[in-house]
């Protein structure tokens, strides 16, 4: 690092680890490197450069802050506690390639709702993921829908839904109307009592978008619920009126960047594993996917 | 000892290898040896725990203490440790002796919430020392 005022600095101690008052202020100042020098973000690493931001006085102010969805953060804790131990050291786990997961709930969905919503009606929601948080450094290696269902709604043990998702996107800017790039169909069952999550690995569904550095992921997913399980033993039953929570978007990455931890095997390496990833923290695999075995 | 021991059995026994080693140790290292020093942080300290979710606390620990001059295999140091040890002492002053320093690390895998809500799960390189040597 070029000698930048207070950091590393062996008049000052060291800012990271000092502990005064107010550390976040004293970070900010340390890391201002001297007038009519490039401001010091390209050097920090990711983690630092997003506290060095957000510090209470931090060089933008206390940028205003979306706090996520509870489930996404009961979900983000559990895939925590199972990447790391308790002191925070990434667990050693054969064949995982990932070292970055994110989390995205919609940026917007709006339920195209029919006037009159009987049961058994198809119901379609329509979600915008903004994926700006993705760095370059960053290659995807899974995207998952994470589906949940609003527990406050009386639902009989476990539904079926039937689902079609659908890609939209605007081939040229001036396009009014969003065309279907391409489509999925697939069913999810939910079981209430056994779990709250169901994983829909969308990843070959997304690769396309995000290979391209798409930073805006449209789609609409249409859904009918029916009581039962088709592969279980109680056969379909009626309609079921089922609020389903908008999805989020997960997505298992490898931050090829220095700051990032790199686990020393690579995919072409020794035995060849038949998966890049270890299966992710059990929800329940939706039933209906599409390729049939594990993308 | 073993040869002098034939030729003259009534010597003094040898001094023994753990004896040996007592005894050397008070010539060649430091009281306050180069070495790891625990340091536990709470993010709550530096008020980033709105963003960093987990862990709670964290110790990143610290390599503090003398480098002697002998420095040798037990801190892993570089030939070229030894060798800047000697300009310190006969030719320069100016040329810093070396520094006990962090010699390798354990990541740390963070959780934290971005600006636009997300949450994102990472593991950074080089977070935790976990040995120091003299450079």
């Amino acid at each position: 690092l070029p000698r930048s005022r207070g950091w590393g600095d062996s008049a000052g101690a060291p800012g990271f680890l000092a502990a005064p008052e107010d550390a976040a202020s004293q970070l900010s100042a340390g890391l201002q490197l001297p007038q009519g020098e490039a401001p010091v973000h390209g050097l920090l690493p990711p983690l630092l450069k997003a506290l060095h931001d957000r510090g209470p006085r931090g060089r933008h102010g206390e940028a205003p802050r979306l706090q996520p969805d509870s489930r996404a953060l009961r979900y983000m804790k559990r895939l925590y506690r199972m990447s790391a131990t308790r002191d925070g050291i990434p667990k050693a786990q054969r064949g995982r390639l990932y070292n970055t997961v994110r989390l995205f709930a919609p940026c917007w969905e709006c339920e195209l709702r029919p006037a009159h919503l009987g049961k058994g009606d198809v119901h379609s929601v329509d979600l915008l993921f903004n994926l700006d948080r993705v760095t370059t450094l960053e290659h995807l290696l899974k995207s998952v829908l994470l589906y949940s269902f609003d527990t406050s709604v009386p639902i009989s043990s476990s539904i079926t839904c039937m689902c079609h998702l659908s890609l939209k996107e605007n081939e040229f800017s001036s396009q009014v109307c969003p065309s279907t790039s391409h489509s999925l169909d697939f069913s999810l069952h939910f079981d209430v009592r056994k779990r709250k999550w169901v994983e829909m690995d969308v990843t070959s569904f997304l690769q396309p978008l995000i290979a391209m550095n798409r930073r805006n992921v449209r789609m609409t997913l249409n859904f009918t619920c029916l009581t039962g399980d088709p592969q279980g033993s109680t056969k379909l039953g009626n309609a079921v009126n089922v609020t389903l929570v908008p999805p989020s978007l997960l997505l298992y990455l490898n931050d090829t960047s220095e700051q990032a931890y790199h686990r020393g095997s690579s995919l072409g390496h020794g035995r060849k594993s038949s998966s890049p990833l270890v299966d992710p923290p059990r929800g329940d695999r939706g039933r209906g996917n599409p390729q049939g075995k594990r993308a | 000892s073993r040869q002098r021991r034939n030729e003259n059995p009534k010597a003094a026994p040898a001094t023994s290898a753990g004896n040996l080693s007592e005894y050397l140790k008070q010539f060649a290292f430091p009281p306050h040896e180069c070495e790891l020093h625990s340091f536990r942080l709470s993010f709550s300290q530096l008020r980033w725990d709105r963003w960093i979710i987990a862990p709670h606390r964290y110790s990143p620990q610290f390599c503090r203490g003398d480098c002697p001059r002998a420095l040798g295999h037990r801190y892993g140091s570089p030939v070229h440790t030894m060798v800047q040890t000697l300009i310190y002492e006969r030719l320069d002053p100016s040329v810093p002796r070396p520094s006990c320093v962090p010699a390798a690390y354990s990541p740390l895998s963070v959780l934290t919430i971005e600006p636009d809500g997300s949450i994102v799960y990472k593991e950074y390189e080089d977070m935790i020392a976990t040995k120091c040597t003299c450079r």
